[in-house]
């Protein structure tokens, strides 16, 4: 475990936090795509399949755990709570998710590491996770005005895996033979979505005005 | 190798 990685995972662990905030508090999920949130929970829910089976360490397992349930039940809140739901923007929220999940699941047949189960499973949740962001995006730039803390959940969101990143680089160089293509393409492809968000969020940041995505 | 591929990051 390394810097990078850790502040990455704890990045994550608070942007998970900073929605379940949001929704739990204040019982809105304004601005909030449920097809992400669906598309996360499907991304965790094929990457720890090996939750029960590979056992890391109890900071591993624990992190599961929480992305697990938290990703789970970010959704059920909005599907579900009669309250939250009635935040939920479905006519906003109109990304076909299901056309991002086909070519992640057939890339993952064809590219993988090794053609198993597990190892496909896994495979596709990293390729799902790099678009899952999408319909996110396309909702901030029809909703005009951005809330604060939906603002910082992408943020924190798109940080996270930047900061893999780094941590990719520091295990390549520490660690012979640590080399993992697909996961290091996935994570550039996925960071580099998050560019023009990225831009939009500092400049709003630097001159202390409302985020607000160009239509 | 026969080494089970340990996904060890999140």
């Amino acid at each position: 475990m390394n810097i990078f990685r850790l502040a990455g995972d704890m990045t994550h662990l608070a942007s998970v936090l900073v929605l379940l905030l949001k929704i739990h508090t204040i019982k809105s999920c304004a601005g909030v795509s449920l097809k992400t949130q669906e598309l996360y929970a499907l991304v965790f829910a094929t990457r720890y399949l090996d939750i029960v089976t590979d056992f890391i360490s109890v900071y591993n397992t624990v992190m599961k755990l929480i992305f697990l349930g938290s990703s789970f039940s970010i959704v059920w809140y909005i599907r579900h709570h009669r309250v939250v739901r009635r935040s939920y923007d479905k006519d906003q929220d109109t990304f076909r998710h299901y056309l991002l999940m086909i070519p992640c699941m057939l890339l993952a047949l064809f590219v993988h590491e090794k053609f198993t189960f597990k190892e496909v499973m896994w495979t596709f949740s990293l390729y799902l996770e790099a678009v899952a962001i999408l319909p996110q995006l396309v909702l901030l730039q029809r909703t005009r005005n951005i809330d604060n803390l939906t603002g910082q959940y992408v943020f924190l969101l798109g940080a996270y895996r930047g900061l893999y990143i780094f941590n990719w680089i520091y295990r390549y160089f520490t660690e012979p033979h640590f080399v993992h293509w697909i996961t290091w393409i996935a994570g550039v492809v996925q960071t580099l979505l998050y560019a023009d968000f990225f831009y939009y969020y500092f400049e709003s940041w630097k001159n202390n005005v409302r985020l607000q995505l160009p239509a | 190798e026969g080494t089970t591929l340990k996904h060890d990051e999140l």
